[in-house]
This record gives structure tokens, C-alpha cells and sequence, in this order.
């Protein structure tokens, strides 16, 4: 079995669900009863349980729709891709999506709506697909399946066990989802003393580490997830110095001490990590405390105390002239910086428990706020 | 209609694998000829992968048995990648 990368899961045992419409292929309480069944299956394996919403914003919405659906993955008509769904979180995430043009049945005479719902609600619980052909994660649709006998491989009951547990009636675990040694993320994120090692923007998300950890925001959904650094780049170091992205190379640069790593999404680079004096950075300078790269410009600062250097991304050299003082090119950026990213023609910079929105145009502090204020506390 | 029976079923065969692995296994979609790459060790590699996958034999190839699993219907979440 496999999860989804950084193994995103519900980080509760209710979970709720609505079926937002239906497929003229079957009697609704046809398309009801095939989907209660089909989360059953999960049900008697974990301590989840599962109820369901008529209306409203559930965890789990569930729908049938062609072509073009308003998630930028178009179903492609009869055949071949039968259906989709996105893990665990907020928004669309942990939504199951059902292609009408398939002709859905309650037997096998065509697509059967329970074994399409029971492997797509395992992704909306947050399994990848697994290489076990005898796995219900298996990605292939098998129409000889025998209904009588459809029931979950070892592969399946390890795999969403491993994120939610066994059901409460074993005695050997407890009830609650495991939960990692990190501290509880909700209390941390909105604390207001809080600070991060490094913040970088990635594809359009907002990435803020500390420790071990990162919340990972997207400005489609109000609250970001948190995870291990580990689970979606092992040999990422915690505890990070700096983290920065240059966008026309897909890349996010990652530093600590002298050394500096290379990740496109979540595939770290070969080669790395490479000497941060290879940046052009001299030998007197052993880490850095924040970085952030100009897309507009294709400059990036390196920021050390109280003197920052320029490096300039066409050239691929430091800039001559530098190191120079923060403050007189960053006027109201005086105190040492944490972190750094620049977004929506802002840089923002991170110091303690507050956060400075800087306009480069203008040189000038736009605002002063507190660091977690993209967590919607 | 019949599969691989003309030579220009090859040419579908291979836009078939190249979306197949393109939207599954996380192959670049850099619009360049995938016919003719299709010897590449990449690419080679790429097959291997989903035929390692779907728990096919590992030719690198695009034999019968692994056209026949790519027909089959199937979920569009990818098989690997994030």
C-alpha cells in the first residue's frame, strides 16, 4: 500500500459525507446503499465512523459528473477513468468524483457503483494506490470481481491502518489515532508567540517549518496542514536556516549551516547538498538566517545578521558591492530577520513572534503583523 | 475494432502509453516525438515502472499483456507521485 504523499489523513474518528448528486443510472437509494456499504468496509477495519450531511459543506462530497467538472481533471466519457477522488483535508480535498458517462449498475453488468466507491473513498481516507493486485487500492477495475466475496486485502487493512489505527474492540491499541511526538499543531500554530525557522513559497503554496515540522497553506482552503519534513523529503534537515524558491526553475533551495539542498516538489535533487560558498557567499559566513528570491527581478537576498548579499539569478554570481546593511535598503527591517518570501509583489519578513509586509518598489514597511496571521487564528 | 492487427495501431498504442504514463506515472509532458524516444533508457525505465506497478512482466516494452491492462477501466488518481 502506499498513502499520499506526506500521508495526509483525518486528523479525527467522525467523518461526514454527502452524496450532492446522483447518476440517472440507478434508483437513488440504489447509489445510498452502495455508498454506505462501500465506507462500511472501512468502518470495520478503523476506529472511523461516518455519518451523513443532506446539505452543506461535508468532509467527504461526493458526486457524479462528465466531462469538464470544475476541478481541472476532466473525465474523458466512457471507459478508462471510471472516477477520482483527493485526500484527506479541506475544500475539495477528500471529495470522490464519479464519471456519469460510465453506465453504473448494482451488479457487474456494467460498473459497479459499490467497488468504484469503496476504492475511491479509500483515497478520500487518504490511501494511494497499491501494486498489489489483489488489493481493493489496486488502480485497475476488475469486472469478474464476485460481489459475495468483495472484502478488503491484508494490504488494504495494513495500509489504512497504518493512518488510523485497528477499530477500538482490539485491545492492544488505543482508540485514538496515533499521533506523532509533535506537539499539538492547532495550539502551536495560533500561539501568539510563535516563530518559524524558514517560510517559502512552492507552486503557489506557502510553506512555514519549525523543527521538525511545516504547515502547508494553499489559498484554497483557510486552514493549512501540518506535517513531518521528513514525510515528504527525508533527507531534509529540521531545524532549517533558510528556504527560498526561484519559480522559473520549479526549484525551492533549503538551507542549514554551510549547506544548501535542492527540491522540485516533493523530489529531492541529486547532488546536493552542495556549500553555501559555492553560492559565492565568503568563507566567513558559516549559515545564513533567511533568503528570499525576487521572480520579477531574478535576484535573490541572502540575509546574515545585520548585512545581506544579492545574487543574481540570470548570471548565476553573487553580486559585487555587497555584503550591505538591511537596514539602509530595507528601511524598518531592523532587527535580525528569521525568515523570508516574497508574494503578490510583497516580501515579508519574519522576526520572533512578528512579521513586516515590506514593498520593495516603495522601500518601505507596509505592515507590521504577527507572524501567524496566514493561519487564519 | 480488432487491437494491433495494422501498423497504425501502433501509432495510437503509443500516444495511449505516453498519456498512460503521462497522467499515472508522472512522465514530463515535454511535447517532444515520444515515438522516437521510446527506446530511450527514460523511458524504457518509465514502462518497466508501470509494469512493475500493475504487476506485469518488465520488458520495457509495449507488448500485448501491458496494452491490454492500459484498455481495462481503471481510477484516475495517479499511481505514483504526489
Amino acid at each position: 500500500f502506499t498513502t499520499f504523499p506526506g500521508s495526509p489523513k483525518w486528523r479525527k474518528n467522525h467523518i461526514t459525507y454527502r452524496i450532492v448528486n446522483y447518476t440517472p443510472d440507478l434508483p437513488k437509494e440504489s447509489v445510498d446503499s452502495a455508498i454506505e456499504k462501500a465506507l462500511k468496509v472501512w468502518e470495520e477495519v478503523t476506529p472511523l465512523n461516518f455519518s451523513r450531511l443532506s446539505e452543506g459543506e461535508a468532509d467527504i462530497m461526493i458526486s457524479f459528473a462528465v466531462g469538464e467538472h470544475g476541478d481541472f481533471v476532466p473525465f474523458d466519457g466512457p471507459g478508462t477513468v471510471l472516477a477520482h477522488a483527493y485526500a484527506p483535508g479541506l475544500g475539495i480535498n477528500g471529495d470522490a468524483h464519479f464519471d456519469d458517462d460510465e453506465q453504473w449498475t448494482e451488479d457487474t453488468t456494467g460498473t459497479n457503483l459499490f467497488l468504484v466507491a469503496a476504492h475511491e473513498l479509500g483515497h478520500s481516507l487518504g490511501l494511494f494506490h497499491s501494486a498489489n493486485t489483489e488489493a481493493l487500492m489496486y488502480p485497475v477495475y476488475k469486472s469478474s470481481t464476485d460481489l459475495a466475496r468483495v472484502r478488503l486485502s491484508q494490504d488494504d487493512v495494513e495500509g489504512i491502518q497504518f493512518l488510523y489505527g485497528p477499530p477500538p474492540a482490539s485491545p492492544e491499541v488505543p482508540v485514538v489515532p496515533t499521533t506523532s511526538s509533535s506537539p499539538e499543531p492547532e495550539s502551536l500554530m495560533c500561539s501568539p508567540a510563535l516563530s518559524f525557522d524558514a517560510v517559502t513559497t512552492l507552486r503557489g503554496e506557502f510553506l512555514f517549518f519549525k523543527d521538525r515540522h511545516f504547515w502547508r497553506k494553499s489559498l484554497r482552503s483557510p486552514e493549512p496542514g501540518f506535517y513531518l519534513i521528513s514525510s515528504f523529503w527525508p533527507s531534509l534537515p529540521s531545524s532549517m536556516d533558510a528556504a527560498y524558491e526561484v519559480t522559473n526553475r520549479d526549484t525551492v533551495f533549503i538551507f542549514k549551516g554551510n549547506q544548501f539542498w535542492a527540491v522540485r516538489g516533493h523530489e529531492e535533487q541529486v547532488g546536493y547538498p552542495k556549500s553555501i560558498h559555492t553560492l559565492g557567499l565568503p568563507e566567513t559566513v558559516g549559515k545564513i538566517d533567511a533568503a528570499v528570491s525576487d521572480k520579477v527581478k531574478k535576484k535573490t537576498y541572502f540575509f546574515v545578521e545585520d548585512k545581506y548579499w544579492r545574487f543574481d539569478e540570470k548570471k548565476q554570481s553573487m553580486e559585487p558591492g555587497f555584503p550591505r546593511k538591511i537596514a539602509e535598503d530595507f528601511p524598518g527591517v531592523d532587527s535580525k530577520v528569521d525568515a523570508a518570501f516574497a508574494a503578490f509583489g510583497f516580501f515579508y519578513f519574519f522576526s520572533g513572534s512578528s512579521q513586516l509586509e515590506f514593498d520593495p518598489n516603495a522601500k518601505k514597511v507596509t505592515h507590521v503583523l504577527k507572524s501567524n496571521t496566514w493561519f487564519n487564528c | 475494432y480488432p487491437l494491433h492487427s495494422r501498423a497504425g495501431d501502433e501509432d495510437s498504442g503509443m500516444e495511449l502509453l505516453q498519456k498512460y504514463l503521462e497522467n499515472y506515472y508522472g512522465l514530463a509532458k515535454d511535447g517532444k516525438q515520444f515515438i522516437r524516444k521510446k527506446t530511450s533508457s527514460p523511458v524504457v525505465k518509465k514502462i518497466q515502472e508501470m509494469q512493475k506497478f500493475l504487476g506485469l512482466e518488465m520488458t520495457g516494452k509495449l507488448d500485448s499483456s501491458t496494452m491490454d491492462v492500459m484498455l481495462k477501466p481503471r481510477c484516475g488518481v495517479p499511481d505514483v507521485g504526489g
